[in-house]
């Protein structure tokens, strides 16, 4: 019956907006650029069948196998970053220099299953 | 919450959450690689990428750029045509445990507007000492402990001159401490003569444009950087 549930393409697995402002997290005073940045999350279901859409992995398939014969006992695999970006940030660290570092890893671009 | 946020920081390689006193303009050579930085990278970028600076061709995923801590030398016996004598001083303990230094360039800025020179093609010797014996306070001494590592001559027309400190840079953060440098500005030998007629004051007035130094430093986080060698 879990495979009747109806499932829109708003609800299936996919990257959705998120702004972080520093200012938000009170960082402002420190973080001179940017002030924020599109970082965007993961958010959705991995519904049986796993369309090629979905990213998923084989271990993905294979979960979701199991959880139509156990549905209690195995979840549905989870929706997560499979590709994601950098960003720079200009800051002021404790001694007042000006600093520039790289961070990988920022910037959700892509979900899967 | 405080605690949660000191975690964070410490991920994102910050050992407490900074808080800046007397902020200072953004360095233009770190505001031009920030701009480049933020159109997005071509998808077939190498993630390795991130832990390279590709403006100074060097490993490397932090930029940093010290202020000089330095003070003007005023020496008690006064030495014919040497305009100027300071130490230079950047504070490198602030970087973080796991870091390597992977380039120091020291820039020295001059404000000088060439066109209204009184002596347009005079020229400088610079002689840069790293310094190897602690001064004793209130004493400008500047006796043997010092070592030279640059000495060359520039014309007024310079607005900025760089010189590559690594090796010095990499000492301070593993051998030895760092007692700073010792910079010295003359009028060359070609304005001797002239500074016979003139004076060696009114020779030194180019000088007086002298703004400041700075060293730029890059490092690499290993903790940073050895994630993306793992996933590749």
């Amino acid at each position: 019956s879990a495979y009747n549930v109806p499932i829109t393409p708003s609800n299936l697995c996919k990257p959705r907006r998120l702004y972080i402002s520093f200012s938000d997290v009170g960082w402002e005073n420190w973080i001179i650029a940017p002030q924020g940045y599109m970082a965007n999350y993961c958010l959705g279901e991995c519904p049986f069948p796993l369309t090629a859409e979905l990213n998923s992995t084989n271990h993905a398939i294979l979960q979701t196998m199991v959880h139509s014969l156990d549905p209690e006992g195995t979840p549905q695999p989870c929706c997560v970053p499979v590709r994601l970006s950098p960003i720079s940030i200009l800051y002021y660290d404790n001694s007042d220099n000006v600093v520039l570092r790289h961070y990988e890893d920022m910037v959700v671009d892509e979900c899967g299953c | 919450l405080s605690l949660q946020e000191s975690l964070l920081l410490k991920s994102l390689g910050l050992s407490a959450k900074p808080s800046p006193k007397i902020p200072v303009p953004v360095p233009s050579v770190l505001w031009r690689i920030f701009q480049k930085r933020k159109t997005p990278p071509a998808t077939n970028r190498d993630p390795a990428d991130g832990c390279r600076v590709e403006e100074f061709n060097v490993p490397g995923n932090i930029i940093r750029v010290f202020a000089d801590q330095g003070h003007f030398i005023h020496s008690a016996q006064p030495q014919p045509l040497l305009c100027l004598q300071k130490r230079l001083y950047f504070n490198l303990s602030v970087l973080e445990e796991g870091e390597r230094l992977t380039m120091a360039q020291l820039e020295i800025k001059f404000s000088h507007n060439s066109y209204h020179s009184p002596w347009p093609g005079q020229g400088f010797e610079l002689r840069l000492y790293r310094s190897c014996q602690v001064p004793l306070r209130g004493t400008p001494s500047l006796g043997p402990g010092r070592k030279l590592l640059v000495e060359q001559s520039f014309a007024r027309l310079h607005k900025s001159l760089l010189f590559n400190l690594s090796d010095v840079a990499k000492d301070w953060t593993t051998n030895s401490r760092n007692l700073g440098l010792i910079l010295e500005i003359a009028v060359s030998g070609d304005g001797a003569s002239a500074a016979v007629s003139a004076g060696p004051r009114s020779l030194c007035a180019g000088i007086d444009s002298f703004l400041d130094t700075s060293l730029l430093v890059v490092t690499l986080s290993q903790q940073q950087c050895r994630a993306s060698r793992r996933r590749r």
